[in-house]
């Protein structure tokens, strides 16, 4: 058991239950600045918590952090776990960051697919979606990334059970996707939603189930390709910016889709290494570069959030 | 545990939108239980897709007699989850 938040192997990958114990060790250790939040529970039964970083009074303007909706891309939960370390070391520390907490909160849900991950360690670690029952069918899971009421069931999801995008029988259908929405809708007051996701080195805004531009496209392009100079600065990793539908591929359901239609401007997508060598098996030792890189880039986007708040 | 001995990810990369169009069709084929992690979609984009060694000589050879070039990204699957295994294993000690 780990014992406490100094001790912790970041440059590890590890098992849900020992990142839960971690983030209780993390609240213990910054009980001013860092609290868990339980969100809800997952389809077996597993609850979901989220890390609050606030200095202040319940009313402020926040962003919203989740990290391993698709359980396989293992460097993303691990960058979560360390980005959240980050926060909570350098607070008073650093000071855009310690400005940031002074203004808003931010909230970090580290493993957004417990299930998937609880799965990728016990039986296939190639799992991608949630482990819910599909009546009808002998295949399990629906891709909690399909499931998001944002053009659901459009281009770019599937209709078959069976697919690794199958898209669910119902937006929000998925506990894990509806937890999420209730939290943002309860708490309210989100001005940033950012999604983190790994392979193939992007970042990106709305929307996934269109190829037409956003209203807000100029600015979510400037803010992105900003983050992504900022990203690079450390090890000179390149990373493509763009709505998804240009950069990826069109996908309909997606998170990201769905807060910026809700009225959260600033949603953004991440996915982290690697361009293709490892696949969703990067090395260990890559956990910290990755994390390292991603953090300037969140720092960023904080940053634009915070000046410049509507 | 599910194990994937012998499985393969392939880099695929499209010349044109005919082969993106064939690489579409191959995506529909739910016999050969192909993982893709990069979708195709437009020429200027590779594939990568996870074959499971059951299905591996149909893709090559389908790929191969439409003259889509690829390259064999992990040679086994299998065998890199042993390596991130051994490695959980040491850092947990």
């Amino acid at each position: 058991m780990e014992r406490s938040s100094k001790s912790f192997n970041f440059a590890a990958y590890h098992t849900l239950e020992t990142i839960y114990d971690w983030m209780d060790t993390l609240a213990a250790d910054y009980p001013h600045l860092v609290s868990k939040v339980q969100i809800g529970f997952s389809y077996e039964q597993r609850p979901m918590y989220a890390l609050k970083f606030s200095t202040g009074s319940s009313s402020r303007p926040a962003i919203w952090i989740d990290a391993g909706i698709h359980s396989r891309e293992w460097v993303t939960q691990a960058t979560a776990v360390w980005t959240a370390n980050k926060i909570a070391t350098d607070y008073g520390q650093d000071r855009s960051l310690t400005s940031i907490l002074d203004m808003l909160d931010i909230y970090l849900l580290v493993v957004a697919n417990p299930d998937g991950y609880a799965y990728t360690h016990s039986n296939n670690r190639m799992w991608r979606k949630t482990r819910s029952k599909n009546p009808g069918s002998v295949c399990v899971g629906v891709d909690p990334n399909r499931n998001w009421d944002a053009g659901f069931g459009g281009p770019g999801a599937s209709t078959n059970p069976c697919s690794d995008s199958y898209h669910g029988p119902s937006a929000q259908s998925e506990v894990e996707v509806k937890n999420v929405v209730n939290f943002i809708k309860q708490t309210g007051n989100f001005k940033g939603f950012i999604s983190i996701h790994s392979y193939s080195q992007l970042l990106m805004y709305p929307h996934g189930y269109s190829c037409n531009n956003i209203p807000d496209y100029q600015e979510l392009d400037a803010v992105g390709k900003s983050a992504a100079k900022a990203l690079g600065s450390l090890y000179g990793t390149s990373y493509k910016v763009g709505s998804i539908c240009k950069i990826i591929y069109q996908a309909s359901g997606g998170s990201i889709d769905w807060s910026y239609n809700y009225g959260i401007k600033y949603s953004f997508a991440f996915e982290l290494r690697d361009t293709g060598r490892y696949g969703f098996l990067l090395p260990a030792n890559q956990i910290i570069p990755t994390a390292s890189e991603t953090w300037l880039a969140l720092l960023n986007i904080m940053e634009y959030v915070r000046d410049h708040t509507y | 545990q599910k194990r994937f001995i012998g499985d393969q990810v392939l880099r695929i990369e499209p010349g044109s939108n005919e082969q993106i169009s064939v690489l579409q069709s191959l995506q529909e084929e739910d016999d050969f239980q192909l993982d893709f992690w990069l979708h195709p979609t437009n020429p200027d984009l590779p594939v990568d897709v996870r074959v499971p060694i059951a299905s591996l000589q149909a893709v090559k050879d389908f790929l191969e007699s439409n003259g889509i070039r690829y390259s064999v990204m992990i040679s086994d699957v299998q065998e890199m989850l042993e390596q991130e295994q051994k490695e959980m294993e040491a850092n947990r000690r």
